[in-house]
């Protein structure tokens, strides 16, 4: 069986007050095992 | 693997000038019964023996005035069997038996191991706000960001599928780039339908002018593909907290979804029977694909026990329409924290 996930998240947001930006970022590689519950991908602001 | 007694003394070398015709003497010739013959003869037997064992007992039940039952197949292990069974799964598959939830006698069939529970804690969900977690416990495919007008994801090298293929026509899929692909999409959709999904989708899509000093996010589109293995965990949890807003179900083939016929069979997982659910999330829209594959066909819904799937159809070669189920339609549908449980593969 297989599961696919399609989803928006952001790709980059310039705050009013500053030049922070926010990005969606996969923290997984083609090939990885994965269990349920683990990060599949995290946005932050940098 | 011969069953015969061989003369102990060695045979006489035939001479040349032997009178009785050159070959040695017939009398003490062996039978040869190849041992694959015995053990089909024993089986036969056995079998035979075994029928003649339960006409006797059904002769009898009758006669005590005992009406014998339909007896369904043995899908059931004998208890004294089961750990046997379910240790010889999880060799070969290389499950982890020490999650089960429950005592491996406790599960009376293969298939309901297959789609067994673990123990509280097992895979603990991970708390970060900013973080989309995995739904399945699973091998990482594919993954990436969806760009472009056909928003094709990536198969395997050589092989893409457009995503509305795999969604279905009426997605509310938000690809604002496209919005005129979308529409041309959205012919099958009914005129109230579509006032309900405008609505869901005007409230999806990402702005269609990015303003740099506007304080919302520019969103883009991700997909991510995980190949769940024979001796996986095979329960669906929630990637994040969302709002399921509708359930579209296809019918189609059952193809295998292993490596190699995913390099072989083109448009596999659109091809494949599946189940759509779509909805919302804090970033915006989020759809999770369950795509069945040969022999783990029936996919299981916890949030709409009714949904039955796998079911003998007439396999039609052009692809039926999908079979969509709204949830709730006030834009609030079923609601879903990250790492709740909503459905299951099932075996057979």
């Amino acid at each position: 069986s297989t599961v696919v996930l399609v989803f928006q998240a952001p790709i980059s947001k310039l705050l009013q007050e500053g030049d922070s930006s926010q990005e969606f970022n996969f923290n997984v590689k083609c090939g990885d095992r994965i269990r349920v519950g683990e990060a599949l991908g995290r946005w932050h602001s940098s | 693997t011969s069953f015969t007694k061989k003369p102990l003394t060695p045979q006489p070398r035939p001479s040349v000038n032997a009178t009785n015709g050159g070959g040695n003497s017939q009398g003490d010739s062996s039978y040869l019964l190849p041992g694959a013959t015995v053990a089909t003869l024993l089986m036969l037997g056995a079998l035979h023996a075994r029928r003649m064992y339960d006409d006797k007992k059904t002769e009898e039940m009758r006669a005590k005035g005992i009406e014998v039952e339909f007896q369904p197949d043995a899908k059931e292990i004998p208890v004294w069997l089961r750990p046997h069974v379910y240790r010889a799964w999880a060799r070969a598959f290389h499950s982890n038996l020490e999650e089960a939830a429950l005592p491996l006698e406790e599960y009376i069939s293969l298939k309901e191991f297959f789609a067994r529970a673990l123990k509280e804690g097992s895979r603990p969900i991970n708390a970060d706000p900013q973080c989309l977690v995995s739904p399945v416990d699973g091998t990482i495919l594919r993954f990436g960001e969806l760009k472009g007008a056909g928003a094709m994801i990536e198969q395997v090298k050589g092989f893409s599928y457009p995503v509305f293929n795999l969604l279905g026509a009426s997605s509310l899929l938000p690809t604002t780039a496209d919005s005129n692909v979308q529409e041309e999409h959205s012919e099958s959709i009914t005129t109230t339908e579509k006032s309900k999904k405008s609505w869901w989708r005007v409230s999806l899509a990402s702005p269609k002018v990015w303003d740099p000093t506007s304080s919302r996010a520019k969103r883009g589109l991700f997909y991510c593909v995980i190949y769940l293995s024979p001796g996986d965990y095979h329960r669906i949890h929630s990637p994040a907290d969302w709002n399921i807003l509708v359930r579209r179900h296809f019918s189609g083939h059952l193809y295998p979804v292993n490596e190699r016929a995913t390099r072989t069979i083109r448009n596999l997982y659109i091809e494949n029977e599946r189940v759509i659910l779509e909805g919302v999330w804090q970033e915006g829209f989020m759809a999770l694909a369950a795509v069945g594959a040969t022999n783990i066909g029936s996919i299981e819904l916890f949030i709409e026990p009714e949904l039955q799937t796998n079911k003998p159809t007439k396999k039609s070669l052009r692809s039926e329409l999908p079979e969509e189920q709204i949830y709730d339609c006030e834009g609030v549908g079923r609601v879903l924290k990250k790492g709740d449980e909503l459905g299951a593969f099932n075996m057979g």
